[in-house]
């Protein structure tokens, strides 16, 4: 069940973009879904090269969804996952 | 729209007149530059664990962007980068309402006992239009659009967000439609919530169960093209066993129909194998499982190495 502390336990948070977003013209609601494995889980990731895409810093997240037209609100991360919650 | 990074897997789903295939060739750069990941074929494509790519029709199609207006077109795309996909078109061809389906061979080689962790790996996705009035209105919030510039001084991404009114009110819609209680949890269930309430109307949130699975749910509530989406890769039977509460998909389905109480929806699951055991519950679905719905269609596609399950219903 979720509690009011889930509010301020964000590991990043866009509040200029939270402010200002208009999803007046968001008219489409069918989603595209797209699911990358890399590799079939965490430890098949060649070993030597010990980098994982949780590796891949916040910025260039950022970067990569802004070519989906997609921008960055919010993110919640655990030990295993980083959830992020964008635009549109 | 969402996404969800795990160390060796992406999940990205996007609405609206996003231009999702449009990232790969950078994600790609990325994987190969900063991670030294080398996942290239002998023809220069790439050829990683697996890859899905799929989506309802859309219901304005010709307002999507660039290779998004067709599928034919994505699939082009997604052939320039990827060895051994193959496209499926799923449902009833004379509908405007089927699901295009998009999949690479599993690369079998990357398999071995040791990382078979991934043979449990199930999603359940829910797509639903025809929103009942009164269930949409609840997505609406006509929040003030601020018309502000932050400046440096204001923090704009700090960690204290506790005064961000989207945020405040896509927490309270969680609240108000009990969608934080889809699945049945207890204490000893860690769990994670984030909930956007776009203005003037709309409901994005991601809802992390035990720090590794999600269900995502997205609300575009305008009438006249309202639409609701779940998706999950909760494993519904071992949350059971965890917590001892009793509970299957159908379940988590009848709970997401009282949401929403769709005119339509189609509901597809993907798991490893048919012996699943929520596949098994699933399919056996009855006439009297779900309500005043009447099954149109079930179809099982068996795919290399996942079995799809869809089921087409509509309101009695």
């Amino acid at each position: 069940t979720v509690t009011i502390k889930e509010l301020t336990n964000h590991s990043y948070i866009d509040h200029e973009l939270s402010a200002t977003l208009d999803s007046t013209e968001a008219f489409e609601g069918p989603e595209k879904l797209l699911e990358i494995w890399f590799y079939p889980n965490k430890t098949a990731i060649p070993v030597p090269k010990a980098k994982t895409l949780r590796s891949i810093a916040v910025e260039k997240w950022v970067h990569i969804l802004k070519l989906v037209k997609c921008d960055v609100l919010s993110i919640k991360s655990t030990d295993t996952m980083d959830a992020f919650l964008l635009s549109e | 729209s969402s996404l969800f990074v795990y160390d060796h897997k992406i999940t990205l789903k996007t609405c609206g007149t996003t231009t999702t295939l449009f990232c790969l060739e950078e994600l790609f750069n990325v994987i190969e530059h900063e991670l030294d990941w080398d996942l290239k074929h002998e023809d220069k494509k790439y050829f990683p664990y697996k890859v899905f790519y799929s989506r309802r029709c859309f219901m304005f199609p010709l307002k999507q962007r660039s290779i998004h207006k067709n599928w034919n077109d994505e699939v082009d795309y997604l052939n320039k980068f990827f060895c051994y996909g193959k496209s499926y078109m799923v449902g009833r061809n004379n509908q405007d309402d089927h699901w295009n389906l998009y999949v690479s061979d599993t690369r079998k080689d990357m398999q071995s006992e040791e990382n078979a962790e991934n043979e449990n790996d199930e999603t359940l996705e829910i797509l639903m239009t025809g929103l009942d009035p009164a269930c949409a209105d609840k997505f609406v919030c006509n929040r003030e659009v601020k018309d502000v510039v932050f400046s440096e001084n204001n923090d704009n991404k700090s960690n204290d967000d506790a005064d961000d009114e989207g945020h405040l009110l896509g927490y309270n819609m969680t609240k108000k439609t009990r969608l934080d209680k889809v699945y049945e949890t207890d204490s000893n269930v860690s769990f994670h919530h984030d909930a956007f309430a776009f203005s003037p109307c709309g409901y994005s949130s991601n809802i992390i169960l035990q720090n590794e699975y999600y269900y995502t749910l997205h609300v575009t509530p305008e009438k006249g093209w309202s639409y609701a989406s779940f998706e999950s890769n909760v494993p519904v039977s071992l949350l059971a066993q965890q917590t001892g509460k009793e509970q299957d998909n159908i379940d988590v389905f009848g709970r997401v129909l009282d949401v929403f109480k769709p005119k339509d929806l189609c509901l597809t699951f993907f798991a490893k194998s048919m012996s699943n055991p929520s596949f098994q519950k699933l399919m056996k679905m009855s006439k009297n499982s779900i309500p005043h719905y009447k099954k149109m269609d079930r179809i099982i596609y068996d795919l290399d190495d996942y079995q799809l399950l869809y089921y087409k219903f509509q309101r009695e």
